[in-house]
């Protein structure tokens, strides 16, 4: 026995990727089945969203999606040669039946590769906009769209939904803006009294409610710069939103009017009487115009990024996984329009999940570091793009920003 | 790529579209 354990050669073999395949699929449903149980044991009905759907769902889960999807951005940034890129990107455009004529830029020379022609820019007059309530923010195929009945959940597909606080993020309070923050525009006469309460100019607010909860919230940045007052009235009444009291009471207390809004638990707080809320789900294919633009006259007031999976959003995904949209990487902007609550949610995918919003420079997706939890946000607010409306104005059809490869 | 639209409006609020139409930055999509 000595003798066959010491002298035995060791021979490796390589395994064939069939049982190579089986094991992972094997490894990753044991992975998961004890997640369910262990939710299950837990009672909670606010559990992390986890994958649900049939085998191929969860043979895609076990792939290193966003992994790939960054390899397909980095090869997609690598310069082409010049004489190639006209025949390649009308290639690209013919596949994927792009319209050249409306270009910004026609000469097909100038984009230096694939993920810079996917970038393109239209024309300003390739797409007039319609003098209505709400347009469309991007090119693209209507997948859903309704009202919101069911205790707050949106439809994916038929008979299909998500929670819309799981898309949309819960916070434990108010936003939260940072220390910074509290005291702009009125720092002589900011203090703290204790550490449950600090008090600006006679408006209390819990310190928890302002900080937040850390295990749901990582960061939150302020971010663009202050512009004049009658600028932003004049945005105001252009985006037909109601300067509320609450609104000018702040202003008179010379600090940001979100820290004076009420804390909510919900991204969405109750709807007011007479009023839905409604959702619409569009979805860009590939050879789609990838930047997308303000559907309506509205304030984003924040910002929050989900750092989630890269999973393909096509109809065909959509159908068979369960919460798509709240498993994947996202940015939710936040705000109001002249009805009430406003948000658009740009969600990534594996080949598009670089998410860019032109007027937050600190925004940044699909990183190669430690992801969160699911359900855990970054957040930043916007107050200082306009302290009167505490928040980034936007008219209808103006480039928010977009989806770049990878 | 997919963008996700929640907002609140009032109950007369109606969309002028349909479930698999193709859609254009800047197309009306709805109205009260």
């Amino acid at each position: 026995l000595a003798n066959a354990w010491y002298d035995t050669p060791t021979k490796w073999y390589p395994l064939h990727i069939g049982v190579g395949s089986l094991l992972l699929v094997s490894l990753h449903w044991r992975k998961r089945r004890q997640q369910a149980l262990e939710d299950a044991e837990a009672g909670d009905d606010n559990a992390p969203v986890r994958l649900k759907g049939p085998w191929q769902v969860h043979a895609l889960g076990i792939l290193p999606l966003r992994s790939a999807s960054r390899l397909w951005g980095y090869l997609n940034s690598l310069e082409l040669p010049v004489w190639f890129r006209p025949f390649g990107f009308s290639f690209y455009a013919w596949i994927f039946g792009c319209n050249l004529d409306e270009l910004d830029e026609p000469d097909l020379k100038k984009y230096k590769s694939l993920g810079d022609f996917f970038y393109r820019k239209l024309r300003p007059d390739a797409r007039p906009i319609a003098p209505s309530l709400l347009v469309s923010p991007a090119d693209g195929t209507v997948l859903h769209f309704g009202s919101i009945q069911d205790h707050r959940r949106v439809e994916q597909v038929k008979g299909m939904t998500y929670s819309l606080d799981a898309l949309l993020g819960v916070a434990s309070g108010s936003s939260t803006p940072t220390s910074e923050e509290i005291h702009f525009g009125n720092r002589d006469h900011a203090h703290v009294d204790d550490t449950e309460f600090a008090n600006v100019n006679g408006i209390e607010y819990s310190v928890d409610t302002l900080l937040g909860h850390p295990a749901q919230r990582q960061q939150s940045l302020p971010t663009s710069e202050t512009k004049d007052a009658s600028v932003e009235k004049d945005a105001a009444l252009e985006a037909g939103i109601n300067m509320t009291d609450n609104v000018n009471v702040a202003l008179d207390a010379g600090i940001r009017p979100l820290l004076h809004r009420t804390p909510s638990q919900s991204a969405v707080n109750k709807v007011k009487d007479g009023n839905e809320l409604f959702f619409a789900v569009i979805y860009l294919a590939p050879g789609d115009y990838h930047r997308f633009h303000s559907p309506a006259a509205w304030v984003v007031e924040k910002r929050r990024h989900f750092a989630g999976e890269l999973y393909s959003v096509s109809p065909y995904i959509a159908r068979r996984l369960a919460n798509l949209f709240v498993l994947n990487e996202r940015v939710a902007l936040l705000g109001r329009w002249r009805h009430g609550f406003f948000s658009m949610v740009p969600v990534g995918a594996t080949n598009v999940g670089s998410i860019v919003v032109n007027f937050d420079k600190d925004l940044r997706t699909n990183e190669r570091q430690k992801r969160p939890a699911p359900g855990v946000f970054r957040e930043a607010v916007y107050t200082r793009a306009s302290p009167l409306l505490g928040g980034q104005p936007l008219k209808p059809g103006v480039e928010v920003g977009g989806f770049k490869l990878g | 790529s997919t963008i996700v639209l929640v907002f609140e409006a009032p109950k007369t609020f109606q969309f002028s579209l349909q479930a698999g139409q193709k859609v254009r930055v800047g197309q009306a999509m709805g109205d009260v």
